[in-house]
């Protein structure tokens, strides 16, 4: 479970220990992963995401895949499973056909910490935090629920707008750089073609909506395609998945990543919850982080594989 | 660094909506400090609800005398933690 620089994928790491790795990766494949930094977060910690990329640079960007872990500070399970991705993604390309396949046209973006200061925060006051760490004009709460920050239904009944709930949606769409920063990204790249956010815990994949109660346009094909990734999941280890629309298969959610990147032209627009024994909530064992990561490759490369395969 | 001794994490499960209604009102109770970590949604999805110590008496009365059924998924969120902790230091020992 080491990688050649000695890091333990199978426990739970500091946001300095996974940045130095994220290096580390770098340093090992340096014709595959580059480090990009996209903007800095709230306590100006930078928001680096890892570019896989098998292309030269050109002047309009390769189609590409966004996949971001850890926007919800406390969910460790998924900065964790974005690190062993990340490190699967590497040492797999060249060896799995699929994989080697999307990579030869498409490039892969992935943000490991998503909400660093938060992050940061896990690890050293208060292992319950969720949100971001900005400070909220006339109250003595921070932060805000960073996914529900994004321009989608902002502000609707599926958000709080008391600074002190763990839902709050801030004081206007994408207040939060953590989130301005994604959005800027994906619309300066202009070719993103799928949009994964990976949350825990629940066992669920969903797409759009979850601000409105009408199918999506892409219903069906997104709902077929989800199946298959659950499918697909369950086989590793018999881990059952629900999946929908966010409005359907849990609950109205307003603001959030998938609907924003939807509405934005990102057909293929999903966001995962981890899993959830019944037993942990989200203080998920780190001797479930492999078996989690393991599972969930499948049904990323069956979602990023169906992407590869229909351009739009 | 925050403790949680004491916290425990209440898991709900029921079939009926109005509970799910009283649970929502039950998270407005700010005095109680709660935490749910899976909200309210609809009937026969999990509800997890971080109690800290001093909330438990109430909530848990909230709770049985409304006949809302509960489990106690995590007896003590601290004890949780303490083993992660060390789990960590002991990783980045090796």
């Amino acid at each position: 479970e080491r990688s050649s620089s000695g890091f333990d994928f199978s426990t739970y790491h500091t946001i300095e220990e996974i940045y130095s790795w994220m290096d580390d990766l770098v340093a090992q494949h340096p014709n595959l992963v580059s480090k990009i930094q996209i903007g800095e977060s709230y306590e100006k910690r930078p928001l680096y995401v890892l570019k896989f990329s098998t292309g030269r640079t050109a002047k309009t960007h390769r189609p590409a895949i966004w996949i971001d872990t850890g926007i919800h500070s406390r969910e460790w399970i998924t900065q964790a499973t974005g690190v062993w991705t990340a490190n699967k993604i590497a040492t797999e390309y060249g060896k799995d056909a699929s994989l080697t396949a999307i990579l030869t046209s498409m490039d892969i973006f992935l943000e490991i910490v998503t909400n660093p200061d938060g992050f940061a925060y896990t690890h050293s006051q208060n292992r319950m935090w969720r949100k971001t760490r900005s400070i909220n004009a006339g109250s003595s709460c921070k932060g805000v629920d960073p996914n529900r920050n994004w321009d989608a239904g902002f502000g609707g009944p599926g958000a709080s707008n008391n600074p002190c709930s763990e839902t709050y949606h801030g004081p206007h769409p994408f207040s939060e750089s953590e989130t301005k920063s994604i959005a800027d990204f994906i619309l300066g790249h202009g070719n993103v073609m799928a949009a994964i956010s990976i949350h825990s815990y629940s066992q669920m994949l969903m797409f759009p909506y979850g601000y409105k109660d009408e199918p999506a346009p892409d219903h069906q094909e997104l709902d077929d395609l989800a199946k298959e990734a659950v499918d697909a999941l369950a086989a590793v280890h018999g881990t059952r998945y629900t999946y929908g629309s966010t409005m359907h298969t849990i609950y109205q959610a307003d603001g959030i990543t998938i609907d924003w990147t939807y509405d934005n032209g990102v057909k293929y627009s999903y966001t995962f919850e981890l899993r959830d024994t019944g037993r942990y909530g989200f203080l998920l064992p780190a001797s479930q982080i492999i078996p989690t990561a393991e599972e969930t490759w499948p049904a990323l490369t069956k979602i990023m594989d169906h992407v590869h395969k229909h351009p739009y | 660094q925050k403790r949680f001794v004491g916290d425990q994490v209440l898991r709900v499960l029921t079939d009926k909506e109005e509970h799910i209604v009283l649970l929502r009102e039950l998270e407005e109770s700010e005095d109680l400090q709660l935490d749910y970590w899976a909200a309210p949604a609809k009937p026969d999805l999990p509800v997890d609800i971080r109690v800290p110590f001093p909330s438990l008496q109430p909530v848990k009365i909230f709770l049985e005398s409304h006949g809302i059924p509960y489990t106690i998924m995590i007896e003590d969120v601290q004890t949780l933690l303490d083993e992660e902790k060390e789990a960590m230091e002991k990783a980045r020992k090796l």
